[in-house]
């Protein structure tokens, strides 16, 4: 048992940092930030647990407590990204992941979805959002409301995006 | 594998049959208004997986059969003269080979009884939660349900929390 | 003490409904829905607590558990307002109110602020958002962000958008 | 009584002397990158209206002092050849009459050591809150401030935490 703990440890926590590099990088920080696990105990993992460190870029290393909300989320989500590279399941279903991110952070973590499905497999995933600059990058739509005319009950009307092309809804307003 | 599509009957907020998808093989966008039902089709998600009912919101299991939306005291008029349902039904249809579908299904009655099947046939809770391991679909405290504001709080966990991620039924 | 607090609790029980109906109404649903406050118990007020109904338009009484992020949000900011209505403080500092809310209610919470700028006083507002939508209907905004030429460290620009006349940033990409 | 500005010197990721402001009589709308200092402006403003440390995140009252940005075990060279600074002031300028401005001002040591002004005046914590108290700017368990991720929390209250939302200093 803490034999396959350590051996997936150690395939997660190769994987992070590529991972959370990423989702930071950027014009003004081309090599993104830097993120780090460490086992506390290699004999008594679960005891002591698992440090993880995320440093976003330009700044100096802080506690996960210090960072700002959204750095903190840009860092979970590496975390989750990286526990899914190294053992993946056959998709992933998430709720809103984009609730603290800017706009810039919105993209990068869209874009993380949108290429993990281009090139990988299994790559599958299902991910709410509130966020046109989210869901923009997605494959298809699904999308949920009430339907007065079924007494408010819940419907859904899915729309292949990649049918229309690589067009960015962004592009569409000339910047607005 | 590949999900392909979820089909919801009478649950939580989805009255009558409603099928979600088809899913695309890549990454699919759930959008829509506040109150929508959006979070509903996650929970209906987490349910045919076969989550414990601590996992869905709300307390008792029997409250996710649709229950109808108007206000107390009036009459349910959804389904006309139909009376409110007594169960909710909710299935995931899987591609867990190229061109082969199993279907996975769980039933719930308004007293919080939940019943399991494969491919229409009634199996137990076990065999069930087995079947789910073999196309490697269970789902524990796993990194692949993200359930809402649940982000923010992977970061805030301590040292021995975060452990608990590295344990995965593989 | 307790006759403050019944005091009070009268004014902010008064103002709820109106508040929650100028929050919740919209062109399908031009009543809004309905909130409501109940002492559980007036002779010992704190003991007992108080109970918050709010029920949003075309939906059946709900507990506050079962109604979803953002019917909750627009709840919890109804009671905030109420309170202020109550018993205003000279001003307002909120941070990140509109995380779970989609683009309609992001206009009616921000437009509620507006307005609350334009006829109360004192009605000063100062609120952290991320969302277009939510700071075009501000007086001004005040952006921080983090500059590379003073080492990293957090620097302020403002800029009174009242000054532009009232043009909506969502005019200018022709809807897009 | 309206909030004019708010003068910051070192306070958390503000290095040197920072002027957030003016701010209108009306709606401001507080923009920026994630990480850019926008909840520490709002740390700022607790920090100066006196709440106690265990309100502002992170543990210790002396972490609000500026320190430098750059990796572990390189020079602070922000300021170039300054040491790093010692305290932090947080001054929020408040017209309490029209045209008539008073200033509030709190520093704090890095070993956690505060002190207060009113108009440049030393006052202890106890006048300090009284004067504060007497323009309506008292910050308790108040509406008037609502932190990050807190709107959800609200939702979420008992009956009994709901009440202590009405239990105000006026
Ligand atoms: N058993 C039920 N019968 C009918 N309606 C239900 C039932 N259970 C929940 N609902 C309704 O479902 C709605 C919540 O839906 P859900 O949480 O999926 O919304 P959402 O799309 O995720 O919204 P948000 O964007 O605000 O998170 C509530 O209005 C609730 O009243
Ligand atoms: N004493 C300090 N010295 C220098 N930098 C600090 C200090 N305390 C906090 N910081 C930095 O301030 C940043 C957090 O800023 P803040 O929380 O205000 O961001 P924000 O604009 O609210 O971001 P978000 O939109 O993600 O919520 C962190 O990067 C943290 O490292
Ligand atoms: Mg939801
Ligand atoms: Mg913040």
């Amino acid at each position: 048992r803490t034999r396959r703990f350590l051996e997936y440890f150690r395939t997660v926590s190769a994987a992070i940092d590529g991972i959370y590099k990423q989702l930071t990088r950027a014009p003004t920080a081309p090599l993104g930030g830097i993120a780090q696990l460490q086992l506390e105990s290699e004999r008594e993992p679960y005891r002591y647990g698992v440090k993880y460190y995320a440093m976003p870029p330009g700044k100096r290393y802080r506690d996960m407590e210090q960072l700002s909300g959204g750095e903190r989320s840009v860092a979970a989500l590496a975390l989750l990204f990286a526990l899914q590279a190294a053992r993946p399941s056959p998709f992933l279903v998430m709720d809103e992941i984009d609730a603290a991110l800017d706009p810039l952070n919105v993209q990068r973590v869209s874009r993380y979805l949108r290429e993990r499905a281009a090139d990988e497999s299994p790559a599958q995933s299902v991910v709410i959002s509130l966020k046109d600059a989210f869901y923009e990058n997605a494959n298809a739509l699904v999308g949920i409301y009430r339907d007065p005319s079924a007494g408010h009950a819940s419907r859904v009307l899915t729309l292949d995006l990649d049918a229309f092309g690589a067009v960015s809804l962004g592009d569409e307003g000339g910047g607005a | 594998g590949r999900l392909l599509r979820i089909e919801l009957e009478n649950f939580k907020s989805y009255a009558g049959k409603v099928t979600v998808g088809p899913f695309p093989p890549g990454f699919s966008a759930v959008i829509g208004p506040n109150g929508g039902g959006k979070s509903n089709l996650m929970d209906a998600i987490s349910f045919v997986l076969g989550l414990p009912s601590r996992q869905l919101r709300g307390g008792f299991l029997g409250d996710v059969v649709y229950r109808g939306n108007l206000a107390a005291g009036e009459a349910y008029t959804f389904l006309a003269e139909e009376p409110a349902p007594q169960s909710a039904v909710v299935r995931l249809v899987y591609e867990h080979e190229p061109d082969r579908e199993t279907v996975f299904s769980r039933t719930v009655t308004v007293s919080g009884v939940s019943t399991y099947r494969v491919d229409s046939r009634a199996v137990s809770l076990e065999t069930y939660l087995r079947r789910l391991q073999a196309v490697h679909l269970s789902a524990g405290p796993q990194s692949f349900l993200v359930f809402q504001n649940q982000v923010e709080e992977i970061a805030n966990r301590s040292p021995q929390q975060l452990a608990a991620l590295f344990e995965e039924t593989s």
